[in-house]
């Protein structure tokens, strides 16, 4: 097809982001990457 | 995670907060109808219930382990984590799971680079022990869609995870659907016995045709056959790879007489939402007059011996190939799928006919559109980075027109990967759509052909259509109408129409993970495509915060109507009694009969330095007391006695 360059929108930015990638961008330092530990399991780990 | 206490009941309430996106949360709900589909695990929106999952818009995508047990237990889906498999994690987490690279014993099948890993992340390479963590007897999983990827928390370019089995040294860290084992330790951990949604499922390799049957009061029988004289040579299952195996059904038109039918019908389904999906793999062979239709037979009290009804006829011209198809039921009582053969042509031939294969029946809604790429293993090597394949347009149900554009060798920054983008199209005569185009979610799929539904990991992406969304530095609306934002094109048969901004991604599926499973079969791809609306998802859900009453039965006085929880607090039926549940903080709670008590951990602490002050006081005041009195007591002895020496 004929198509002039149209607008691209890219999700997650064009890139292949696993979810730690996403995280630590978003500057997160959760347990394993993407755990939400409470007061006891922290206390654990 | 072991414990009874982290398991969710296997109807999970949950919350969808507003400040999600459009997209995540349609995403959300197809995520749950694959657990749906593949457990029996369901979700109802939160209705009082004491714990509940909330999920909203963090900064990332994160959720707690197992049920906390905390009333409203948040997870997060921010953005760039509207991706199906990315929530279906955060959910498995929720249920109980930690990451597959955690097991016990981990270390007998992945290496830990360690000295790869970023200062101060090593931790997340613990493992736990079999006394806090159980894999419940289910091997260690390489495609476990719960795994690390290979360079997680790495701190150069070398990998952090090493597979013992080259092989799967690009298969950790899958984030495509959950993998079999995903689904037996779910299944495991809530015994469940079979998928809420799921039905039936037949390839035919087993004799008993999964208790298939021939229908009364047809002239011919379906077989079942390894190949047919004029087609098919081979079944879809197996495409004839397997020796002794590879089976279909097939109604031979060549040999029957004008008229003739042959019924092959389901063994009986028990149906649960009043909505099904038929698909099916059909091979059309016969002559162009020759039909399939489908039927169901329903059974109720008055009709025991079930009734009839015609569904509708397979419209497919006799093609040298296997065709998927798609039929929605509505069936709401124990019920059949019957296939109909029919031989409407005249005379006889030596071969040709109808076959089946690989038919699944579920209670979810079909896709919409199908679109096949032939040769899809071929043009993944020979096209060239940049260059799109594009799907014909299709319409939807509220009339507006989308299209798929398909980069099987990528695009220029990310070559060698499928991209994949959708756009709007406007077709000549199209009239009466809202622009900008309102929330419709367009859903990219890519079909995972393996005979099973529930062992499916197909490939997915949504975009949303954002209303208020501009191009970028321009005053134009991205969804807005084709005509006004997008070139004239014409396609090669001819059909000329306008096409708007694509959104999507480069980073579809790598070519690797396109090459494994069933991805691609007898050559070919198949895409399934939707557009669904979304926009009634742009409204809130009640949460505790905005009900007041969560549960009322009016019927009943000992209920939750009689009954106000302040502070956010929920009423729950507690074995027949209203009673509230309270809020609870990190380091706060509320309390009493309606909540309306504030504890915290300071006042605790104040309480506890004051009873001390208090008893030390009480001490201190007894203390003197005593020494007071004693001294006095000696003072008085003193004062009264005579001292002389009596001896003198």
């Amino acid at each position: 097809l004929p198509t002039g360059k149209i607008t691209d929108h890219d999700v997650d930015g064009g890139q292949d982001l696993d979810i730690f990638d996403i995280n630590e961008a978003a500057g997160l330092d959760l347990f394993e990457g993407d755990i939400v530990l409470d007061e006891r399991q922290a206390r654990n780990s | 995670i072991i414990g009874d206490e982290y398991r969710w009941p296997t109807v999970i309430p949950y919350v969808l907060e507003d400040d999600l996106e459009i997209n995540a949360k349609g995403v959300i709900l197809k995520a749950f109808e694959q657990y749906r589909l593949k457990s029996c695990i369901d979700f109802k929106p939160w209705s009082g219930e004491a714990n509940y999952i909330s999920i909203f818009k963090g900064s990332g995508c994160f959720s707690s382990v197992g049920n906390r047990r905390v009333g409203k237990q948040r997870l997060s889906i921010g953005t760039n984590c509207d991706r199906i498999a990315t929530i279906e994690h955060e959910f498995l987490h929720a249920l109980g799971f930690w990451h597959e690279q955690s097991r016990a014993d981990r270390d007998d099948y992945v290496r830990i680079m360690w000295d790869h890993i970023s200062d101060g992340r090593e931790h997340n390479f613990n493992t736990y022990n079999d006394t806090t963590s159980s894999s419940l007897g289910v091997p260690y999983d390489y495609g476990s869609m719960m795994h690390y990827s290979k360079n997680a928390f790495r701190n150069g370019t070398e990998p952090t995870i090493v597979t013992k089995i080259p092989a799967f040294s690009d298969v950790i860290g899958q984030r495509m659907e959950f993998s079999d084992s995903d689904l037996l330790k779910l299944n495991r951990l809530y015994n469940c016995t079979q998928g809420s949604t799921f039905l039936d499922s037949c390839d035919f390799e087993r004799e008993n045709i999964c208790g298939m049957i021939q229908g009364p009061g047809d002239e011919q029988d379906w077989t079942r056959e390894m190949k047919a004289t004029g087609g098919p040579d081979t079944d879809y299952s197996n495409l004839g790879k397997c020796n002794g195996s590879g089976y279909f059904m097939h109604f031979n038109t060549g040999t029957a007489n004008t008229g003739d039918t042959a019924l092959l019908e389901s063994r009986l389904l028990y149906p649960k939402r009043g909505y099904q999906c038929l698909q099916f793999f059909y091979y059309n062979s016969a002559g162009t007059s020759d039909k399939l239709k489908i039927h169901v037979r329903e059974y109720n009290s008055t009709n025991p011996n079930g009734t009839l009804r015609f569904i509708k006829t397979i419209d497919s011209a006799p093609e040298r190939l296997w065709q998927l198809h798609h039929v929605s039921l509505d069936v709401k009582t124990k019920f059949r799928v019957v296939f109909e053969g029919s031989k409407e042509g005249t005379g006889t031939t030596e071969g040709g006919g109808l076959s089946l294969d690989d038919i699944n029946i579920s209670e979810t809604t079909c896709p919409e559109f199908v679109w096949r790429v032939k040769n899809f293993s071929e043009l993944m090597t020979t096209t060239p980075t940049e260059k799109p394949i594009y799907s014909p347009p299709f319409t939807s149900k509220e009339g507006y027109s989308f299209q798929m554009q398909l980069f099987p060798n990528g695009v220029e920054s990310n070559p060698g990967e499928i991209a994949v983008y959708a756009n709007l199209v406007a077709l000549e005569g199209e009239t009466g759509q809202i622009w900008p185009c309102p929330w419709k979610q367009m859903t990219m799929m890519l079909m995972d052909q393996n005979p099973h539904i529930q062992k499916r990991m197909n490939n997915q992406r949504s975009v949303t259509t954002d209303p208020n969304r501009k191009i970028t530095e321009t005053d134009n609306f991205f969804w807005d109408d084709p005509r006004k934002v997008g070139p004239e094109v014409t396609a090669p048969d001819g059909l000329k129409y306008f096409q708007g901004p694509r959104a999507g991604t480069p980073v579809y599926l790598t070519h690797l993970r396109a090459r494994s499973r069933d991805f691609i079969k007898n050559g070919d791809a198949i895409f399934l495509l939707s557009m669904e609306d979304v926009s009634h998802l742009t409204e809130s859900q009640p949460t505790p915060a905005t009900t007041v009453h969560p549960v009322t039965t009016p019927s009943s006085n000992n209920n939750c109507s009689s009954v106000e929880c302040l502070n956010d607090g929920v009423c729950v039926m507690d074995e027949g009694i209203p009673s509230c549940r309270c809020v609870v903080g990190k380091d706060w709670w509320y309390y009493g009969d309606r909540c309306e008590r504030k504890g915290s951990l300071m006042d605790k602490t104040i309480l506890a330095l004051a009873s001390s002050l208090s008893v030390l006081g009480v001490m201190l005041v007894i203390t003197i007391i005593s020494v007071i009195c004693v001294k006095k007591k000696y003072k008085n002895r003193d004062s009264g006695g005579v001292i002389s020496n009596t001896y003198a």
